[in-house]
């Protein structure tokens, strides 16, 4: 029996929106300590996983390891169906078919019920090893998205340089080229604002801009990215849940 | 010219 109970409906909402547009078919892994959940784009470019600690929940329990099958759409459709601020239980048996999405206003005394159908999805289930990371960057995940968006608006690919003290992107394309230079800094009173740099090896990659445009979609899970670059593995975007993360590995596009 | 590489060779199978 798994019983998963979110204090409020819209962190679950944020988790599924944050990666929705760019996988469909999910198999979400409950079992004692919290539910994983991993998927890769058809272009097997962009790989995402999920880890929500049981903190994140107000309730959880799952006696049972159990796997469900969801159609993100089908989800989302339920999702907007229940109220930011309700509470919301997922609930399955031992081996179920379906999944019902509970949703609570403890206010007014509603209470609302939907049954989501599983689906058999045969999905391999990656290993990630434990990536060496040439640099890796803190930043507001505010800044990070206006910089996805607005560079992306000149070209299909984006560049990060970074080298000891500077971190840069640049797009380069037919209407014109845009570059947004960084510097490592340290806000004392506001410290989600903060730049943070750790540099072993400078890198100079380029990714395509319509991942990282999926990719800021978690933006809404936390005020900080951690951005994690190699030349010689994918790159590493993650969000911190209170417990747990939502990661993106995207594969670079290297010069022919 | 870019090219978009893929993540099969970096992860294997389970």
């Amino acid at each position: 029996m798994l019983e998963a109970k979110f204090e409020e409906a819209s962190l679950f909402k944020k988790i599924i929106d944050g990666f929705k547009d760019c996988v469909q078919l999910v198999n979400f892994q409950c079992k004692e300590d919290g539910i994983i959940a991993q998927a890769v784009d058809d272009s097997r470019v962009l790989l995402v996983s999920l880890e929500i600690g049981i903190e994140a929940f107000q309730e959880y329990r799952c006696d049972h390891p159990v796997t469900l099958g969801i159609d993100l759409n089908s989800l989302s459709k339920v999702l907007r169906c229940g109220n930011n601020s309700d509470t919301l239980t997922l609930i399955a048996d031992d081996t179920p078919d379906s999944v019902l999405l509970l949703f609570e206003d403890t206010k007014k005394d509603r209470i609302a019920e939907y049954s989501l159908k599983l689906m058999d999805i045969d999905a391999d289930f990656l290993k990630i090893e434990e990536l060496a990371y040439d640099t890796t960057l803190l930043m507001p995940s505010s800044e990070f998205t206006k910089i996805v968006r607005d560079l992306s608006q000149f070209s299909d690919s984006l560049n990060i340089m970074i080298t000891k003290e500077t971190i840069k992107f640049v797009a380069d394309g037919d209407i014109g080229s845009g570059s947004v230079i960084l510097k490592p800094f340290v806000n004392m009173d506001k410290p989600e604002e903060s730049i943070k740099l750790e540099m072993d090896q400078p890198v100079d990659l380029t990714f395509g801009s319509k991942y990282l445009q999926d990719i800021v979609k978690g933006s809404a899970l936390s005020e900080k990215v951690g951005v994690r670059l190699s030349s010689e593995a994918p790159a590493l975007f993650q969000f911190d849940l209170k417990s747990g993360y939502l990661q993106f590995f995207l594969a670079p596009k290297f010069n022919d | 010219k870019f090219k978009q590489s893929s993540l099969n060779k970096f992860f294997t199978k389970t």
